[in-house]
């Protein structure tokens, strides 16, 4: 564990937490992406199935239950307890454009060809692009509220903040993990044009719109 | 080793 990664985990907790507080205090799913919040519980279950068989430690164990059961309660409250407000007319990103290349990329690259190996390639894949629904959808809507804005910023700075930490353990301890830096790495650009208009607008207080 | 490396990260 080193800062870069503390920091990196720190961002995804409080990703996660902002937007279940969003919805949970404005009874609203408006302008969130159910599609992603799905692609993320796919995510999570598909890579911490490890949890069954192998203890690493009580920090690792807390957060993937973290992660699983915060964004399951994220889908529960988008599509079933307010799904009135749930904008699914513009949440129209097919999930299978997604879903089949990163599963395709996980039988090309993979560490070991078991079940597990391929479900946690699977889960890395599709984490990188996971956020597509989502930013296409406020590309449709033009705009994002703040609260879905810094969402975005702490769920991006989340693997920007992991590559360093990559960079670090490679230096430290000559650890490389090929499939996740690469994964990383996309998953860190898709977010660069949303990074620049956060700064660039939230941050200054106003709205983030995106130019037809 | 290695792969509980791997395995640590979220």
């Amino acid at each position: 564990m080193n800062l870069f990664r503390l920091m990196g985990d720190v961002s995804h907790v409080l990703a996660v937490f902002i937007l279940l507080a969003k919805i949970w205090r404005t009874r609203s799913a408006a302008g969130i992406s159910g599609r992603s919040q799905i692609l993320f519980t796919i995510v999570y279950l598909a890579r911490y199935m490890d949890l069954f068989f192998s203890f690493i430690s009580l920090y690792n164990t807390v957060m993937k239950l973290l992660f699983i059961s915060a964004s399951c309660a994220t889908v529960y409250l988008i599509y079933f307890k307010f799904r009135a407000t749930y904008d699914g007319n513009h949440d129209t990103f097919r999930i299978e454009f997604v879903l089949v290349p990163s599963l395709l990329l996980a039988f090309i690259f993979h560490y070991s060809m078991s079940f597990f190996e391929l479900a946690w390639s699977f889960s890395i894949f599709l984490e990188a692009v996971a956020i597509l629904p989502q930013l296409f959808m406020v590309t449709k809507t033009g705009e994002a509220e703040n609260i879905t804005s810094h969402y975005l910023f702490a769920l991006g700075s989340y693997r920007a903040l992991y590559i360093l930490n990559w960079i670090y353990r490679y230096y430290t301890e000559g650890h490389f993990d090929p499939i996740a830096v690469c994964a990383g790495i996309v998953q860190t650009i898709l977010y660069c044009d949303f990074f620049y208009l956060y700064v660039t607008k939230v941050l200054q207080g106003r709205k983030l719109q995106v130019l037809p | 080793d290695d792969d509980e490396d791997t395995k640590d990260e979220l």
